[in-house]
């Protein structure tokens, strides 16, 4: 199991060793966290397996990201469905053909 | 993976 991130050789990407847990990959390019990470849905016993729970890791890369005015891109299977729910002041609009929202989603946004 | 790219992992036991 785990993540992992492809991408060109050309760009200078980092990995964040010390930020990166279990499921959740941390890269840097410039001055843009790239996250790469797997969120079991929320009710797998897979979460009795962490050490870090990957949603709470998440959770303070996002405040991480806020107090260092990084944007961060998050990629990844987040198992967090949203349907046409955007978060955010004046988001462009979303269209999905999934309109279920579960309660991941709305936390996720 | 194609000369190109490189690829960056976080493994899990």
């Amino acid at each position: 199991g785990g993540v992992a991130a492809v991408f060109r050789k050309h760009l200078p990407i980092t990995k964040h060793p010390d930020l990166c847990s279990d499921d959740v990959l941390v890269l840097a390019l410039n001055d843009v966290f790239l996250v790469s990470i797997y969120l079991p849905p929320a009710s797998s016993p897979a979460y009795r397996a962490y050490e870090v729970s990957p949603v709470d890791r998440l959770q303070e890369l996002a405040g991480l990201a806020a107090t260092l005015d990084m944007p961060m891109i998050i990629g990844g299977d987040l198992n967090a469905r949203t349907g046409n729910l955007t978060a955010g002041i004046d988001p462009p609009p979303r269209s999905s053909p999934d309109l279920t929202v579960c309660s991941r989603g709305r936390s996720l946004l | 993976l194609p000369e190109q790219f490189s690829i960056i992992e976080q493994s899990r036991p």
